[in-house]
């Protein structure tokens, strides 16, 4: 059955969706069957891959809030082999109205039930918080990747993040692991960026994974054309490390 | 009695945080009184500024939870003139929290009340989400100034943060204003800047204020020092943008 990856972090703007989308999409090139699931308010990951969502369309709140059958939201990308469960803005009030809900920990865990079986890896889009849309993520998901850019304030949440994912194992998920930590928008000309990816390294060890991912305007401008840089560009910089990364997420998945 | 400014995008990384403590730096450098309130989980707008919060000392959360008077928390930065209300990882449980109390929306308004009258200026820092922190901030704003960065996803969420303004306006604080949009991150060498800024000022004409913040590294370097960029390198680029950003508010705040 699929293996769920929750890609998380509550410091913003550190290449979540950048990451699910990309690494979603190079797993699909290389003949994985995966469904990318938008939990974010925002739907970048959702118009990212050039899907818009019109009025009234069932979405992931649906799935989530309404108990909708996530069957009936799933879409067809352009990418063969990749499938989305498109986010959207009434996600916002979902933080709320999921506060006084029964199993509101569990909503996502239980409607992805089904998509385990038809996929061979579900990704999970992440919104900037540790609020009750991540806590659904972190609760259905196997494993969590975490993005880290390289610039000083991405070190300081790292902490609360543990500790988030470790209180989710405690009480919610058991299986829950940290697969890894991904360095983003890496500026190898910045003394910056090489003291984050020292300290990174220092505090995780090999959880850090092998590649970088280098800051790269072609990242940057693929999601204006809807499209994943595998697809947008595939022979840029970008397009080779986060393919590059792909293979290690499925080594590292044969490992565990 | 004080202005207060609430500095908002539920846009994860877009400059939220530096642009808050830049241009409330810029406004004590200037001779104002400001007050900085943090009211990100995150505490970025805190630890830039140097100051570290002790387990157990009392923060921004003691006062939007648990009542307590704002001049408790209030502490003296580095910069004269530039006071901080530091925020803290228990906020993240705040928008939990506040769904089931009393006046949920109205705690900051009502915590800053003693504030207006000690300072010229408060700015609050708000979290990367739509949720009821940044409800209570533009509940007790007078003015919201928006950051955005100058990349393809900052574009998508700007209609639903209007819809909430909107909202805050219409049903929580009638004096609710939006004082401009600044575009931030600007890379002068990319295609991409120069679209969304084009895009930008064709949706909000005279909104976008004139100053642009350049990307600059600098700027990321700041928070590790624990200083503004106004002290760690005033002669920047990036501090110069800043306080011709800090002087243009003033503008328009006597406008108003
Ligand atoms: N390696 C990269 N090089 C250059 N730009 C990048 C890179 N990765 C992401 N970006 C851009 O940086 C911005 C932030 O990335 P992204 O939106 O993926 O982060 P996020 O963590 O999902 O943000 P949020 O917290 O708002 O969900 C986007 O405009 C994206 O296009
Ligand atoms: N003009 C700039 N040039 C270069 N780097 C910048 C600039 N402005 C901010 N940064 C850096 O970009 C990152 C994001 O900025 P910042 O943390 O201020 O955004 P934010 O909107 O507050 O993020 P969050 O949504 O997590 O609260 C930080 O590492 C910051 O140091
Ligand atoms: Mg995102
Ligand atoms: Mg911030």
């Amino acid at each position: 059955t699929a293996t769920v990856l929750a890609v998380a972090n509550q410091k913003g703007g550190v290449g979540k969706t950048t990451t699910a989308i990309s690494v979603a999409a190079a797993l699909a090139e290389s003949g994985c069957h995966v469904l990318l699931v938008d939990l974010d308010p925002q739907g970048n990951a959702t118009s990212g891959l050039g899907i818009r969502v019109a009025v009234g369309q069932p979405t992931i709140y649906d799935v989530v809030i309404g108990g909708m059958d996530l069957h009936r939201v799933v879409l067809d990308s352009a990418i063969a082999g990749l499938r989305v469960a498109p986010g959207s803005i009434d996600l916002a009030g979902a933080e709320i109205e999921l506060v006084p809900a029964v199993n509101r920990e569990q909503r996502l865990r239980r409607a992805l039930v089904p998509a385990r079986a038809a996929h061979d890896v579900v990704v999970v889009d992440c919104p900037p918080s540790l609020g009750l849309l991540t806590v659904n993520a972190l609760t259905a998901a196997d494993f969590v990747l975490v993005p880290i850019q390289c610039e000083y304030y991405a070190l300081e949440g790292l902490g609360s993040l543990r500790r988030n994912v470790d209180l989710v194992r405690s009480q919610l998920n058991p299986n829950l692991e940290v697969i890894g930590f991904v360095l983003t928008m890496l500026d190898a000309r910045t003394k910056l960026s090489h003291q984050v990816v020292d300290e990174v390294r220092t505090h995780f060890g090999d959880l850090v994974f092998r590649t970088r991912i280098p800051r790269s305007v072609r990242l940057a401008e693929a999601p204006g054309f809807g499209q994943p840089i595998t697809v947008f560009d595939p022979g840029s910089r970008g397009a080779l490390a986060y393919r590059r990364l792909a293979a290690e997420v499925v080594e590292r998945l044969g490992d565990a």
